[in-house]
């Protein structure tokens, strides 16, 4: 009411800061615990979401999937904070060359070489919600042969992203790289960290290497690293990890963005010793791949060991079903 | 020992950096698969045999032929063709592990019940449809039985799920509540004149028919402001404290 008879932003600004200084004070008087004014200015700072009809969530007890009315995500809401969060697929078309110097390089089993540098887009839309009291999952339909589930298990501390890509599509001859993007608002300043061959986590910096000055030839392939496990950013407050299921490549080549290679079909050879292009001629039609990769979020800096959780989605219980016709239940 | 050793030659192979970062010739990575896929096949043999002397050490009970199916293509024989199946489980990490298990089956209801002896909760979703110009799996199952399974550091847990027949409970359910309706219809037909005018009416008759339970009670009463309205009555004491 105040606020609404003011004409000038100026009028606007002052009153705002009048306001915030009262509601400081009565904070003060009233003994609510903040530290300083820095946790203020956090707290004013906070997105604030206003649910509206035409948005839906996915959830469990620990966090929540914002979806508007296209059935796309677009945060990712914990209980003491709230984060853009979109998954996009694109793919990069490879480069064909003669292979006679590395800038005549093909794209091949070795060597992975975009003639782009941003990816293409792929339309694709959610077709289904389904909720329940174990899973909560969305179907998300691409039109270039892609289809995945996102899911939200009870209790769990993920969500899920179970794709189903393939087989990619050769009939315009050029090969062609699949990949996903976890898109955030995190500021990780052109830092991620990688488990190079399950070996050692390193810490990458976009378009940098610690033992001398690099200048990139080749600014997406040069970025991408070995992922065997786990992918992850971190800014001040919140740490993304992505584990995955199997060996992929993976980078951040945007501010709070984690991208991982899905599935390639390239229609020449690289020239590295394998002599054939990593086209799957076998079937006739190439395959389709099925995988999932895990997203975890957690405070940055937490002590927290995502090795458990590492060995949990790679070393799954091994299970085993058998008949039970002449079997009734009381002697089960 | 001997489809154990066929393992280790497996992964044996496995070693080979072309194996290992699929930069091999095509005919090759097949041959891979092939020999993966026929050692672990094998050597689920030992698993099998280990779990019926844990499970069944007296031998008193029929044996049980366990098999290992296709999760990763939501496809299981098994599982797809029985009406009830014995679903068991081996964490191989050294601590605690909750983790959701996916069983393709074939549409219906179904039970799952813990090892000590409770249904527990689980849930049954469909597996997505092929999406146009994506070669599908080869199954029969429509849908996966999800739920999740709690299993201690190198335990094994074993889970009994049965097929129930098909929503014949909900079908007598709500056969039963229209017979009821009729005849307190035609009972109170020459005192009471009801029509549903509106599909809001139908409505709240259906929520009540899936409310409503075989024995259970009507009560009709006209409200304060001279509407008529109905409810069903669960617990007879309930009579007394309606205001009628």
């Amino acid at each position: 009411n105040v606020l609404k008879d003011k004409d000038s932003s100026k009028e606007y600004f002052d009153e705002i800061e009048k306001l915030r200084v009262g509601v400081e004070r009565v904070l003060e008087k009233s003994g609510y615990p903040f530290a300083n004014e820095e946790e203020l200015r956090m707290l004013s700072d906070e997105p604030r979401i206003v649910e509206r009809e035409d948005e839906s969530f996915i959830e469990n007890e620990h966090f929540k999937l914002r979806l508007d009315s296209s059935g796309q995500i677009t945060h990712l809401i914990l209980p003491d904070r709230t984060l853009n969060m979109r998954i996009q697929f694109y793919y990069w078309t490879g480069c064909i060359g003669n292979n006679t110097k590395p800038s005549e390089r093909s794209s091949g089993a070795y060597i992975f070489r975009p003639e782009t540098t941003q990816p293409k887009s792929m339309s694709f839309k959610t077709t289904a919600k389904h909720q329940g009291p174990v899973v909560q999952e969305l179907w998300i339909e691409g039109d270039k042969n892609l289809a995945a589930s996102v899911r939200i298990y009870h209790e769990k501390q993920f969500f899920e992203v179970d794709y189903v890509v393939g087989p990619i599509d050769i009939t315009d001859n050029t090969g062609k790289e699949y990949i996903v993007r976890y898109e955030s608002d995190l500021v990780n300043n052109g830092i991620f960290y990688t488990d190079s061959n399950g070996r050692q986590t390193l810490k990458r910096r976009l378009n940098e290497r610690p033992q001398w000055n690099l200048t990139l030839e080749e600014p997406i392939a040069g970025n991408y690293y070995p992922v065997t496990n786990e992918i992850f950013i971190e800014d001040k407050d919140t740490k993304m990890t992505i584990l995955t299921d199997r060996s992929q490549g993976g980078t951040s080549l945007e501010e709070g963005q984690i991208e991982l290679m899905l599935h390639r079909r390239l229609l020449h050879d690289d020239a590295f010793g394998v002599g054939e292009a990593l086209n799957e001629t076998a079937n006739g039609v190439g395959l389709v791949v099925r995988g999932k990769q895990r997203v975890l979020f957690r405070n940055a800096g937490e002590n927290y060991n995502t090795t458990k959780e590492i060995l949990a989605m790679h070393l799954e219980p091994i299970v085993l079903v058998a008949d039970a016709k002449g079997l009734t239940y009381d002697e089960w | 020992e001997f489809v154990l050793d066929e393992l280790r030659s497996a992964l044996g192979v496995m070693q080979h950096h072309d194996a290992v970062t699929g930069t091999e010739k095509e005919h090759v990575a097949h041959d891979y698969e092939r020999i993966l896929d026929s050692a672990i096949r094998d050597a689920s043999l030992i698993a099998n045999q280990a779990f019926n002397k844990i499970l069944n050490p007296n031998e008193s009970l029929p044996t049980l032929s366990y098999k290992r199916c296709r999760f990763n293509e939501s496809s299981c024989p098994v599982s797809e063709n029985s009406e009830q199946f014995v679903v068991t489980m081996y964490n191989p990490l050294g601590w605690d592990v909750k983790q959701p298990i996916r069983v393709p089956v074939t549409e219906g209801t179904y039970s799952v019940f813990a090892p000590n002896g409770d249904e527990i909760t689980s849930q049954l979703i469909k597996i997505p449809d092929p999406v146009k110009n994506i070669p599908t799996r080869k199954s029969k199952a429509t849908h996966e039985i999800v739920f999740m399974a709690y299993l201690h550091p190198l335990g094994i847990k074993s889970f009994f799920i049965r097929k129930n027949k098909k929503d014949k409970r909900e079908t007598k359910r709500t056969k039963d509540f229209y017979l009821n309706v009729n005849d307190y219809f035609k009972n109170l037909k020459d005192n009471i004149d009801i029509v549903i005018k509106s599909e809001e009416n139908l409505k709240s008759y259906n929520d009540m028919a899936n409310n409503y339970q075989s024995g259970d009670n009507f009560a009709s009463f006209n409200t304060n402001d001279g509407k008529y309205d109905e409810k069903i009555i669960k617990n007879p004491q309930e009579l007394e404290t309606i205001d009628w």
